[in-house]
C-alpha cells in the first residue's frame, strides 16, 4: 500500500487487515472451495473509498484512515 | 441496499439464544432480540418464532477471538461488533456477537438491540447499504429507540426480498415514527434560528417553526440535507445567513439549505483543542457577534468577525449565565433573549440583566 513511511505500522496493520476482512470476496461457508481473491491492495482501498463515498485515489488518507477505525459490523462490504 | 439472493425460502423462521452476555440480563438480552427481529416483522410478512433447544434458522451467540467453527474470528473490543451469515443451512442465518464489547440497552458502549436489528438484516440475505442513514451502514450509529430503526433505504432492500406485509396487517408501528411533538418528556438533540423561522432537530427529524404564528411543519432531515447523518447535536445561525451543524468532532456549514463543499471539517479548525470530542449546544449573540458553544459545564466563546475562539476558554457556564446550571442540550436567541433547554424544560434567559426570567415546557413553540 501506496503508506508515507512515517505512518505507524499499526495504521499500516490495521489497512492491510480491514481491507482483507471487508474488501476481499468471501468465500460462502458452507462450499468446499475457498477462492482466493487475487484483487490488489490498491484496488480494494479504492473499493472501500468509493463505498463510503470517499475521494477515491487508492492511497491512504486521513479520512479513510479515520472510517476504518470506527466500531462496524464484521460483514464484508462486498459481496460473497 | 444490496442483498444475496434466494433470501429464506419460507416466511415463518425460528430463532434460538444459544448463550448470554455478562454485559446485560437475561431479561434484557431476550427483549432486545425480540424488539430487533419486530423491526424486519413489521415490514414483511416474516414471522419469528423462539425455540430454545434444536436448530434454529437463526442461531445467535456471544462468542471472542476464535469462536467454534465460524470462520470469521473476533478482534477485542472495539473494531468488530459482530457478524451475520446470509439465509442458508449450517452456518446460513447464524448471528454472533463479539463478547469482548460493552453491550447496553443505552446509549453508552453498543447499544444490543440496535446491532442485533443490524445483523438479522444479513441473517435474512440484506448486505450493508452505502447510505449512512440506513441501519445496514457497516459502521455503528446510535439511533433513540424512540426512533423506528429501519430507514427508506433498509425497507426498499428487505420487501425487495420478501415483498410488504400488504398480505398480512401492516405491523408497522401505528404511532408516527418522529417522536411525540407533544409530549410531556420532549427533548431536542439541538436547535437554531434561521431567518424569521426556528428549527427544531431531534434524531431524524426537523420542526421549522414560525414563532409568530407557532405554525410547525415537519420534515425529515434527510429531505434537507440527504448527505447529513441523524442525530445532529448541536446547531445556530452565525451572523452570515448561514447555520453550521455539529455531530462528534465534525461540523457542516449550510448556506440557504445547501451543504458548503468542503464540509464536514473537524472542529478543531474553529480553534477547539484536540481534547474536545463533541459540542453540545451553541448561539450566536447578534447584538455582540459572538458565538458560545456549550460543552458539560462550561462554555467557549468564538469570535465571529475575526473567526477565531477568544482567550481565557473555557469558563464555568452557570458564571456567565447565572441558573443554567445543567448541560446544555440545545439553546437559540429570539428577540434578544437566550432560550436554554435541557431535558423537556427550556429557561428563557435575558442576557443583559444576567438571569433566567421563566421556566417553560420545551415544546411551547407547537401548538400543542
Amino acid at each position: 500500500l501506496p503508506i508515507h513511511p512515517e505512518k505507524n505500522n499499526e495504521d499500516a496493520k490495521l489497512v492491510q487487515n480491514y481491507l482483507n476482512k471487508f474488501y476481499a470476496i468471501e468465500p460462502d461457508p458452507n462450499q468446499l472451495g475457498w477462492k482466493i481473491n487475487a484483487e490488489s491492495a490498491d484496488e480494494k482501498l479504492q473499493k472501500m473509498q468509493q463505498f463510503f463515498g470517499l475521494k477515491v485515489t487508492g492511497k491512504l488518507d486521513n479520512e479513510t484512515l479515520e472510517i476504518m477505525k470506527k466500531p462496524r459490523c464484521g460483514v464484508p462490504d462486498v459481496g460473497l | 441496499y444490496g442483498f444475496t439472493l434466494p433470501g429464506w425460502k419460507k416466511t415463518k423462521l425460528t430463532y434460538r439464544i444459544m448463550n448470554y452476555t455478562p454485559d446485560l440480563s437475561k431479561e434484557d438480552v431476550d427483549k432486545a432480540v425480540e424488539k430487533a427481529f419486530k423491526v424486519w416483522s413489521a415490514v414483511t410478512p416474516l414471522i419469528f418464532t423462539r425455540i430454545l433447544k434444536g436448530v434454529a434458522d437463526i442461531m445467535i451467540a456471544f462468542g471472542t477471538k476464535v469462536h467454534g467453527h465460524c470462520p470469521r474470528y473476533f478482534d477485542g473490543p472495539l473494531g468488530v461488533l459482530a457478524h451475520a451469515f446470509p439465509p442458508g443451512r449450517g452456518l446460513g442465518g447464524d448471528v454472533h456477537f463479539d463478547e469482548d464489547e460493552d453491550w447496553t440497552t443505552g446509549s453508552s458502549g453498543f447499544n444490543l438491540f440496535l446491532v442485533a436489528a443490524h445483523e438479522f438484516g444479513h441473517s435474512l440475505g440484506l448486505s450493508h447499504s452505502n447510505d449512512p442513514r440506513a441501519l445496514m451502514f457497516p459502521n455503528y450509529a446510535y439511533i433513540s429507540p424512540s426512533e423506528f430503526p429501519l430507514s427508506p433505504d433498509d425497507i426498499s432492500g428487505i420487501q425487495s426480498i420478501y415483498g410488504s406485509s400488504q398480505n398480512t396487517p401492516d405491523k408497522r408501528p401505528t404511532t408516527p415514527t418522529s417522536p411525540k411533538i407533544c409530549g410531556s418528556q420532549m427533548s431536542f438533540d439541538a436547535i437554531t434560528t434561521l431567518r424569521q423561522e426556528v428549527i427544531f432537530l431531534k434524531g431524524r427529524h426537523l420542526w421549522r417553526v414560525y414563532p409568530d404564528n407557532s405554525e410547525a411543519e415537519r420534515e425529515l432531515i434527510s429531505a434537507f440535507w440527504p448527505n447529513l447523518t441523524p442525530s445532529i447535536e448541536a446547531a445556530y445561525e452565525n451572523t452570515k445567513d448561514q447555520i453550521l451543524l455539529f455531530k462528534g468532532n465534525k461540523f457542516w456549514v449550510i448556506s440557504g439549505y445547501q451543504v458548503l463543499l468542503g464540509y464536514p471539517k473537524n472542529i478543531n479548525t474553529l480553534g477547539f483543542p484536540k481534547g474536545v470530542k463533541k459540542v453540545d449546544a451553541a448561539v450566536c449573540n447578534k447584538s455582540t457577534g459572538k458565538t458560545d458553544f456549550f460543552i458539560g459545564d462550561k462554555y467557549w466563546r468564538f469570535d465571529e468577525n475575526s473567526q477565531s475562539m477568544e482567550k481565557g476558554y473555557p469558563r464555568l457556564t452557570v458564571d456567565e449565565f447565572p441558573g443554567i446550571s445543567q448541560k446544555v442540550d440545545a439553546v437559540f436567541q429570539q428577540k434578544g433573549l437566550f432560550y436554554f433547554f435541557h431535558g423537556s424544560k427550556q429557561w428563557e434567559f435575558d442576557p443583559i440583566a444576567k438571569k433566567v426570567i421563566r421556566e417553560m415546557k420545551s415544546n411551547i413553540w407547537f401548538n400543542c
